[in-house]
């Protein structure tokens, strides 16, 4: 899932 | 974490600070556009919901605090502490078209259809039309302070050193994230116009950006 890295981003 | 991701979240941040600072020492909001900073708030609000759900580091955490923090900050001063000095009049522009249309778009292009997600994919696309009425407010009176244009200069150069970021991470990490990209490029394009005259204008001398 790419969920843990987009709420990385700001 | 790469040198563009961390670069342009500097430049969102010097860009945040440069406009509450700005307004916090004239006591004035002259020239600023409520509208984009109401805009902007509503952004990081419905963005930074995962602030409940997950934690990514202490950095990110800290991060969408501050920006939280620092974007009801700016609004309270517009609309509350120097409220007399804010010039709704050229600050006319009819966010309901952004709002309605955005929000559309959000409930039918999304990666997941819950509220975070929702809310997420909304915040993405708001977030690249929220400067639409400071932009317009100033091709109205013609002008804006130098110091407004850097705000909008940092504000710009930090979308695209996304891009550079999303570029980066497709190639190393093989993450390719189809609506913050193309969100991201539309934001972008919106500056260019800007970009252009910062740099042929207000870098070159004079102390206001005026429009041709």
């Amino acid at each position: 899932s790419s969920d843990p890295v987009r709420h990385d981003e700001l | 974490m790469n040198i563009f991701r961390l670069s342009g979240d500097v430049c969102h941040l010097v860009a945040i600070i440069i406009l509450f600072l700005k307004i916090w020492r004239s006591k004035s909001c002259a020239g600023i556009s409520g509208k984009s900073q109401l805009l902007f708030a509503l952004v990081f609000t419905t963005r930074y919901l995962d602030l409940f759900t997950a934690f990514i580091s202490i950095y990110n955490t800290v991060m969408k605090v501050v920006f939280l923090v620092l974007a009801y900050a700016t609004v309270s001063l517009i609309y509350f502490r120097f409220r007399k000095s804010y010039d709704s009049e050229s600050d006319s522009f009819r966010v309901e078209f952004l709002l309605v249309p955005v929000a559309g778009l959000s409930f039918l292009e999304n990666y997941s259809f819950t509220p975070l997600e929702i809310l997420w994919t909304f915040s993405i696309y708001l977030e690249s039309v929220a400067i639409l009425p400071q932009l317009f407010m100033i091709t109205k009176t013609g002008e804006a302070e130098s110091i407004t244009t850097h705000y909008l200069f940092f504000l710009g150069l930090y979308r695209t050193l996304y891009l550079a970021n999303w570029v980066w991470r497709y190639h190393e990490e093989g993450f390719f994230d189809q609506i913050a990209v193309v969100s991201g490029v539309v934001q972008t394009i919106f500056y260019c116009d800007f970009f252009y005259l910062y740099f042929t204008r207000v870098l070159r001398g004079s102390g206001k950006m005026t429009l041709p």
